[in-house]
């Protein structure tokens, strides 16, 4: 394997936004890319990322291997990177290490790590493609700024989306609270934008500590994508330059 | 609500 990043910056954003929700992943990477996926240990939560070839110049990966890392060792050598760095990836066909070279492109320093790689048996699940009844896209720091302010009341948020717009409600000791957005179009300014496609009305609960979780990823992307459909897992997406994404799939809160 | 099944019952094998 041998991939090269523009900016360590990505790679330090994914691994900062997952690496409390999960600890020991394997990186599979084959000549589509690099891929994550994994459980948080209650197994409600899952990540899903997706580095695609096309995000890295050049990326080259002569044999599909997975590198087992643990996400803390992986955040400690990452903070060693300058954001601006340009980050290159390397690994052997049966690599007992990863290699990461930091090369800075207004100075001639260059900084390698190497970290030790771990065997991890990781249960991979099989996500299917899902016409979901509501998908809702809008600011990430709008989501973000919603499910920190509702975790102050209470430790689920209820997610309704009509044609009228989303709601999200949550009720706790002190008393309730709700936000709710509508479509909205800002030719100015377009990240602002929320959209709501509905295709039938959908009412979900989730507990916020997770999607609280999730929004550290905010910094990835100015949009996120909530998809719901009854009964399932929301879908939580960031998506990336060259069609790479974070997901964050969680398991709705079921009634007694 | 209450509890949260595992995502395995959802996602199930590949």
């Amino acid at each position: 394997l041998e991939a090269r990043l523009e900016q360590a910056n990505l790679l330090k954003k994914v691994v900062d936004a997952i690496k409390d929700l999960v600890q020991d992943c394997n990186f599979d990477c084959n000549d589509s890319g690099i891929a994550l996926q994994a459980m948080d240990n209650s197994h409600v939560a899952l990540v899903s990322m997706m580095l695609k070839a096309e995000s890295f110049s050049p990326f080259r990966c002569d044999r599909n291997i997975a590198l087992g890392i643990n996400l803390s060792s992986l955040m400690k050598v990452l903070r060693c990177a300058q954001n601006e760095d340009i980050l290159t990836l390397k690994a052997d066909d049966a690599p007992d290490v990863v290699n990461l070279v930091f090369e800075s492109s207004e100075s001639d320093r260059l900084s390698e790590y190497d970290i030790k790689l771990m065997d991890i048996d990781q249960e991979h699940l099989g996500i299917p493609e899902t016409e979901y009844s509501a998908t809702i896209s809008m600011p990430a720091a709008e989501f973000q700024r919603i499910c920190r302010d509702l975790i102050a009341l209470s430790e689920s948020v209820a997610i309704e989306a009509t044609k009228e717009g989303v709601k999200f409600s949550c009720s706790g000791d002190i008393g309730n609270g709700a936000v709710t957005l509508r479509s909205h179009t800002n030719v100015e300014k377009p990240e602002l934008n929320v959209d709501i496609a509905l295709s039938e009305p959908v009412a979900l609960t989730f507990s916020l500590k997770y999607l609280v979780n999730f929004c550290k990823a905010s910094g990835l992307s100015g949009t996120v994508k909530l998809c719901l459909s009854s009964e399932v897992p929301l879908l939580v997406e960031y998506t990336l330059a060259s069609n790479s994404y974070l997901r964050f799939y969680l398991a709705p809160k079921i009634g007694d | 609500p209450t509890g949260q099944r595992s995502l395995a019952t959802y996602f199930g094998n590949p």
